[in-house]
């Protein structure tokens, strides 16, 4: 009990701990709405995780799919962001970060982004950035 | 409840 947003996340994306890595997921995700600045939080610690190499990235985008859905609006807030979505499109975008990062982790974050403007559809930042990669022809459809 | 609610954010990266 008690456990810090980080600590949670270095168990949950430890390459250690796969086979009980959901507890963890669902203790970070318990642990953001224990806090008041849960979210804002978590998400700064999750970039920094998606920007690591492929296999802490991959956990964090699972850990991010269980924050979207066990964290509600006050998380949804901290995605619907450019200050977040800036960060994957960094990861994307071969202008950025994008030719030295494997294809799964690309293409989660595309379907993750694509699924995003299909749940929330009045959010339009999280449209712009969507439709930032596929004019960069990053989206194959 | 106290909804600390900072509306700041960057501008789209390009």
């Amino acid at each position: 009990e008690g456990e810090s947003l980080e600590s949670w996340l270095n168990k949950a994306t430890h390459p250690t701990n796969r086979q009980e890595d959901w507890e963890y997921i669902i203790g970070f995700c318990d642990q953001i709405n224990k806090e008041l600045e849960g979210p804002q939080i978590a998400v700064r610690l999750l970039v920094h995780k998606i920007h690591s190499q492929e296999w802490e990235a991959l956990q964090a985008l699972t850990v991010l799919e269980a924050c979207m859905k066990n964290c509600g609006r006050r998380f949804h807030n901290e995605i619907a962001r450019y200050r977040f979505l800036n960060e994957l499109i960094k990861v994307v975008s071969p202008k950025y970060m994008g030719d030295s990062v494997s294809e799964k982790v690309k293409n989660k974050i595309i379907e993750m982004l694509y699924s995003w403007t299909v749940a929330f559809p009045n959010e339009a930042k999280i449209a712009d950035a969507y439709q930032t990669l596929k004019r960069q022809g990053l989206v194959m459809s | 409840n106290y909804d600390f609610h900072d509306d700041s954010d960057e501008d789209l990266l390009e």
